[in-house]
């Protein structure tokens, strides 16, 4: 899903 | 990771240093506004709720660490520190940052990916740092002369936001993950912020005069 897409980023 | 959000963080974690050296090394925070540094300590505490329970990298732990702490201890210098707490402009930093506060959260309560408690505080934490800039602007409009280091802050706090819109172009065409919007458009609007700011920095750093902000 696209919630943990980003969760890598700062 | 890439290189355009390994230069956003670095960018950012410049930022923060160039900060804790004026405030140690001149023993003054004249210039800084005391609200931006409060909305960025709730802009990483409300963002990284995350901290203790996903562990992703031991970069991401630490910069994240990083990016509390320094927010943590710029906010009690600025309020509790004998000798840096004098040179605090209060009577310049008069931006009502509360509403900022209260919008963003407002906004995340109605616009955000997942109605979860970590979701809502992540979002609302991507809208307040859009705006967290806004005290610390006007305050520079209202100061005239801003000092180097001073200027230098906000210049890299404004390049690292620009570096992870490179940063979500990239993950855009190479992963094909359209991302977080809610991050596109608010990078957008924050890094929009700073045009104006961009604007007479590269005039003042052309014509080797002093950063003015017109009032």
């Amino acid at each position: 899903s696209s919630i943990n897409d980003l969760k890598d980023e700062l | 990771m890439n290189i355009f959000r390994l230069a956003g963080d670095l960018t950012h974690l410049i930022s923060i240093l160039v900060l804790l050296l004026k405030i140690y090394a001149t023993k003054s925070c004249s210039g800084i506004s005391l609200k931006t540094q409060e909305l960025y300590a709730l802009v990483f505490l409300a963002r990284y709720l995350d901290l203790f329970t996903d562990f992703v990298s031991v970069y991401n732990t630490v910069m994240k660490l990083v990016f509390i702490g320094s927010s943590l201890a710029i906010v009690w210098c600025m309020r509790m520190h004998r000798i840096v707490k004098r040179s605090y402009n209060r009577e310049l930093d008069t931006f009502r940052h509360y509403f900022l506060v209260a919008g963003s959260f407002v906004l995340a309560l109605v616009v955000h990916e997942k109605f979860t408690l970590q979701e809502i505080f992540w979002a609302f934490s991507i809208y307040l740092e859009a705006v967290a800039i806004l005290p610390q602007l006007v305050l520079l409009q209202r100061s005239g002369n801003v000092d180097n280091l001073t200027g230098q802050y906000v210049f890299f706090l404004g390049a690292y936001r620009a570096f992870y819109i490179l940063n979500w172009i990239y993950r855009y065409f190479t992963e094909q993950r359209f991302g977080r919007w809610i991050s596109w458009i608010s990078g957008l609007v924050q890094t929009a912020l700073y045009a104006d700011f961009f604007y007479y920095y590269f005039m003042s750093w052309k014509n080797n005069a002093k950063l003015q902000l017109p009032a």
